[in-house]
């Protein structure tokens, strides 16, 4: 049996949402340790590792490991029907092919409960090595989402430059061309609104925009973004999920033809 | 023009 309650389910649907978009279907890798999932787009150019760890949930219970096919899409329906302080818990029964939504109100006088068919899944696993990258850039969620959403009005790739004062991006198209820069935080009163850029090589990287903006359906998750950076390598893009876990999506570059 | 290279470039299956 598979059981994992969270007192404040919101977290959940947002993890779901922040997904959905890129990959419509996963597989859910259950054990002892956590939930962990990792899923490529169609294209095969994104991917998106999804780590939530067992000592994150108020209770978790896994007896043995356990692999679910989930469609994204349909639980994020059903996560839309769900209050937003309400509990939720998340139960696979044995020998069942369903999983098992429940969600308890704040004040405990409201409870529901849906069942979502399991799916049998192909899944491709790639082996993502520990990166030192040439650059760390930490910024907040918000001001990247809307970064994102703007470059994609000028182009269909946005290139973005690091160096250790600042970082820049850009776009151009049609019609025409921008970019906007960002310093380095000296003086801030919250952390969460700083910039601040861990540098050892200045890095510029091309991308597609529109991956990115994928990415940031995730961004309510955190209030900063991790963008980890190094020439010839693909964009690791971190949102953590509060303490007990993180999703980074991974975006290949773009190369000149 | 800019080519959008695939994953598998990087990173191998496991």
């Amino acid at each position: 049996m598979f059981e994992a309650r969270l007192a404040q389910g919101s977290i959940f649907a947002k993890v779901i949402e922040g997904l959905r978009e890129l990959v419509t279907e996963a597989t859910w890798e259950c054990s002892g340790n956590g939930i962990t999932l990792q899923a490529m787009d169609s294209s095969h150019v994104a991917l998106v590792s999804l780590v939530l760890r067992s000592d994150g949930f108020e209770t978790y219970r896994c007896d043995r490991n356990m692999s679910l096919g989930i469609s994204l899409t349909s639980m994020s329906k059903v996560l839309k029907m769900m209050g937003k302080d309400d509990t939720l818990t998340i139960r696979v029964n044995d020998d069942s092919d369903a999983i098992v939504l429940s969600m308890e109100s704040q004040n405990q006088e409201e409870f529901a409960e849906y069942e979502l068919r399991l799916m049998d899944l192909d899944s491709e696993h790639l082996g993502i090595p520990d990166t030192d990258y040439s650059c760390v850039v930490k910024m907040p969620s918000t001001k990247f989402s809307r970064i994102c959403r703007d470059m994609a009005i000028l182009g269909d790739s946005v290139t973005i430059c690091s160096t250790k004062d600042g970082v820049k991006f850009g776009a151009k198209g049609d019609v025409g061309q921008g970019s906007i820069r960002l310093n380095q935080s000296t003086n801030v009163d919250k952390e969460e609104d700083a910039v601040s850029i861990e540098l050892r090589e200045a890095v510029a990287l091309t991308f597609a925009v529109r991956y990115l903006n994928m990415f940031c359906k995730a961004a309510p998750l955190s209030n900063q973004v991790n963008l980890s950076m190094s020439e010839d390598t693909p964009l690791m893009c971190e949102f953590k999920v509060g303490d007990m876990g993180h999703i980074r999506f991974y975006l290949a570059p773009k190369i000149e033809d | 023009n800019q080519f959008q290279l695939e994953l598998q470039t990087y990173y191998t299956h496991t």
